[in-house]
């Protein structure tokens, strides 16, 4: 299982389309603070279920929606896909591919979408669950977050172990 | 099951004093829980020891030091039970470029078995990725996506000092 | 006494505003007192919009945003009330090159009214300071203090991009 | 009021002593990590009277003694003394010096001299009150803490004003 391609559209300050093609091994994201790096890995988070509007540095899940520039408007809905490589008769695989979009809109509630197939969000958290593509602790690390691991409570290291098991 | 903690627990517990270990050319770390009588419930508390020095309260180490530790465990955890992916934003910030060479010389190997997303401004760390990806904001506020070559990232004056 | 409070909030807020419109380029921070019928208690929350783009939740700003912004705040503070001294330990750890050099533009000036201790790794802002000290532990474990020139800080590859 | 020199034995990882010259403007503290850089800050805001361990990244306050190395033993105490140079006739001024000393044991207790002269930690207290020398919240900025003065709570910034009022 792994990452082919994001496509973000109206994510944060990604109010363009963009699409992120991922290869195997390491791909860095670089450029000036400010410009959307975090941005870009919070849109992979946030397609793939993640339900906390805090974690994601906003008050409400609307404030990832697009909120204007000085010179662009405010839009009213944002979107992610994650489009996922897998093995021939893989759950769930069209093709050798899965694709997972989630849209929010403006009151907050999301649409989820499994090949473009509206589902709820437990079908994609089961799908997550199976594939082992469901966030763990110790896949996605914050900025500035690194020395949470070893700060954090106990009983917040015994998780990433039971994680792990 | 309190067995396939264990078991994990053990496993994972290597794979950090070894990780540690390389990262930090030397010394130890380890994993206890904190109540071995209760292992089902008990929380987890860690112990690290760079070489040289002797084995103090984990929170007197460096910032720097901090984040390596925390980055061997993290590794540790992958080598157990890879996730398909990994993103990590900005972890080698407060390394300097020696631990940072040791850093991404781990992430390189971790890479074979997890597609690793790294923002990072340490070209350094730029120099072992694969791919590489430049996000911009030509227009304030809209941000774009460019593919960089690392040749195009400017060798202007040296940044983290080696004094 | 709720006047000084008053007097020094105007002064602070300020140049708070001046502070950040420079280190941004444009745009613009303010504070503001959450519940101005309280003057005497009420808590300060802090707004700012970097240039093109909109305001919105403090939050939503990047880690090299956020980082500048309290720089802004607190020369702000220095400029109002200076301390004879100021500790800044790995502030610019955060910033791209560019904003790095912005910060270290405003820390000149205000070097002028207190003594900055900074602790860096960044070779600008090393290249801005009057003296420069080194701390090595050629004997692990035990700390030892050097005089370093800035022509001895090793021109090896650039750390930050300017992609 | 400057700071003119700071000597630190036995604080941290500084078992031996070392003496820090301060001029004017801008110094700079550069060295890989785990050196000793934020060790030497933490004995500047020690040594003028910082009571809590924990902002000293300690349990107790006898974890800043010299815990020992590989091939040194732990010292029984440890001590710094900042010297300042002040205006003549400036209270306490010892012909245009101040000397603020201060040393803790094992057991935790802590000693403060003043011009050599053994006193109290109030004493301490006043002086660096009526100095202005005293920690102010936005004189020192702790190693991954600058952005606290953004995400803290309301009442904390208010604290901010206070202290410049
Ligand atoms: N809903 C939104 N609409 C428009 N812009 C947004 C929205 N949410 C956040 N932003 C903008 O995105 C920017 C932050 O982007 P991001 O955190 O990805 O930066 P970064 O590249 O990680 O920078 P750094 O290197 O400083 O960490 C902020 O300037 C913020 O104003
Ligand atoms: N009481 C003590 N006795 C001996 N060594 C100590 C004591 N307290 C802390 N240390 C050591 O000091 C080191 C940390 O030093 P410090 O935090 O000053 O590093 P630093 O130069 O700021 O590094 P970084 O660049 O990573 O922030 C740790 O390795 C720790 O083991
Ligand atoms: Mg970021
Ligand atoms: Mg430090």
């Amino acid at each position: 299982l792994k990452l082919e391609r994001l496509e973000i559209s109206g994510f944060k300050s990604f109010v363009d389309p963009v699409t992120v093609h991922f290869a195997g091994g390491i791909t860095a994201i670089v450029g000036p603070n400010g410009c959307g790096k975090s941005n870009l890995s919070e849109a992979i988070t946030w397609v793939l279920g993640e339900q906390s509007a805090k974690s994601l540095r906003g008050g409400t899940m609307e404030d990832v929606i697009f909120n204007g520039s000085e010179q662009r408007k405010p839009l009213g809905m944002g979107e992610a896909s994650m489009i996922l490589r897998t093995d021939p008769g893989f759950p769930h695989s069209d093709d050798g591919r899965i694709t997972i979009t989630r849209r929010v809109f403006r009151g907050g509630e999301s649409q989820y979408r499994l090949n473009g197939k509206l589902v709820r969000l437990k079908e994609i958290k089961d799908l997550l669950m199976d594939t082992g593509l469901g966030i763990r602790a110790y896949s996605v690390i914050e900025q500035g977050k690194i020395g949470l691991i070893l700060s954090g409570k106990p009983q917040e290291r015994r998780k990433l172990i039971e994680e792990a098991a | 099951s309190a067995e396939r903690f264990a078991t994990t627990f053990v496993e994972v517990n290597k794979a950090f004093g070894e990780t540690f270990a390389r990262l930090f050319r030397g010394g130890e770390a380890e994993m206890r829980l904190l109540d071995d009588e209760d292992p089902l419930e008990s929380g987890i508390e860690i112990l690290a020891r760079p070489p040289g020095k002797r084995l103090q309260n984990l929170m007197l180490m460096s910032g720097g030091e901090k984040a390596l530790t925390a980055i061997a465990l993290l590794f540790a955890l992958f080598k157990s039970k890879p996730s398909p992916f990994c993103i990590l934003d900005e972890v080698d910030a407060p390394l300097d470029d020696v631990n940072t060479t040791r850093f991404v010389d781990v992430l390189r190997d971790m890479s074979d078995s997890t597609q690793f997303i790294v923002i990072t401004h340490n070209k350094l760390t730029m120099a072992v990725a694969g791919t590489l990806y430049g996000v911009t904001m030509e227009e304030k506020g809209v941000s774009k996506l460019v593919s960089v070559e690392m040749e195009e990232i400017q060798p202007e004056e040296p940044r983290r000092a080696t004094a």
